[in-house]
């Protein structure tokens, strides 16, 4: 099911109840309808992204609406990552000691 | 060891859940959670400290652009502590050039910080021990997570890539369940996991927390586990040198 299809059946309608109920619980409102369009076209990627995140855990996560689910990976990325950590701007090699507990 | 540790039990350990808005700044979050809870247990006293002073003080510049848990550490130690959130409250934004960590008392300080070994019994002793550690991981599970155990692989959760950090501040086992299979029933293995502080706001998660899987580096949380240390320093027996 192709994320904001405008196919027949009840699915797209479902997917906009959820959607709007998604606004509601995390006081989401979008400047104009384009925008509300390509939110909602993410918002259904994020649901498929989190069956398949539930169908390969392994543990006893769910997965599912989230106060992210309105954005891409990349946005979620550039607003929550830490990107110092992450781009390898540093390098740091790791020396356990003798102490107990690890090393100063 | 104990089985099960729940930091979040003790009154005046843990402060509420924090939300970094839009701004990168969990590394910050991280670290004040740790002294605040090193602080609680130590002193007895309960203090919440100011995210915005190590954002603005940092040596980094722009606090909200990411950062490392040592360089907030550093930060406390160059300014011989840490001010309060209410006299120093979290804005969302840092302001680099107008570090005002002069301006108010400071209500918590470190003596030093330690990295630990990236072994998770070691992590686990440390924790129950001593208090709440800092960790990174790899957050990439967690955009969509909503509650329960995160046991995940390395090709789902690259332990490498790890890009957030969070307040280690407990671990348990889920309760066993029992499943049924061919007609017969099989008790399963309880799954052992980690409480995690994560600073997305309370909306997010279980309250605000999650659960990472016990025993398999899940998510690289073994890779950079550190802490301050505000442990008072040892009275050494004092040596003269003789005349």
């Amino acid at each position: 099911n192709s994320p904001g299809a405008q196919g027949s059946g009840p699915q797209p309608l479902e997917l906009k109840e959820v959607f709007k109920m998604f606004q509601i619980q995390f006081n989401r409102s979008y400047s104009n309808p384009t925008e509300h369009a390509r939110r909602l076209d993410i918002f259904a990627h994020n649901l498929i992204r989190a069956q398949r995140l539930q169908e390969e855990d392994l543990g006893t996560a769910e997965f599912g609406v989230t106060p992210f689910s309105d954005l891409t990976e990349e946005e979620f990325d550039q607003l929550y990552g830490n990107w110092r950590a992450a781009g390898g701007d540093f390098s740091m090699e790791r020396k356990v000691g003798s102490e107990d507990w690890g090393e100063l | 060891v104990p089985h099960t540790c729940d930091w979040r039990k003790k009154p005046g350990i843990i402060s509420p859940i924090k939300n970094q808005e839009n701004c990168q700044s969990c590394w910050a979050m991280a670290a004040a959670g740790n002294i605040e809870a090193q602080w609680g247990i130590k002193s007895h006293q309960s203090v919440e400290l100011s995210v915005q002073e190590l954002l603005d003080c940092g040596r980094c510049g722009d606090g909200c652009q990411g950062g490392f848990i040592w360089d907030a550490f550093i930060t406390v130690l160059n300014n011989s502590g840490l001010a309060s959130e209410k006299d120093y409250p979290y804005l969302g934004r840092a302001k680099p050039n107008r570090c005002l960590a002069k301006k108010y008392t400071k209500v918590a300080w470190i003596q030093d910080f330690i990295m630990l070994s990236d072994n998770e019994e070691i992590i686990a002793r440390y924790l129950a021990t001593q208090g709440p550690i800092t960790v990174t991981i790899n957050k990439a599970l967690l955009q969509n997570y909503q509650r329960g155990v995160i046991k995940a692989t390395s090709t789902t959760c690259d332990p490498q890539l790890v890009d957030h950090c969070v307040l280690l501040v407990g671990f348990g086992k889920s309760k066993a369940e029992k499943t049924v299979s061919s007609g017969s029933c099989h008790p399963s293995r309880s799954t052992p996991f980690w409480i995690l502080k994560n600073s997305w706001g309370a909306h997010w998660g279980e309250k605000g927390y999650f659960r990472l899987h016990k025993g398999s580096n899940a998510c690289g949380i073994t890779k950079y586990p550190i802490t301050a240390r505000v442990d008072r320093p040892v009275k050494k027996q004092q040596v003269i040198c003789p005349p």
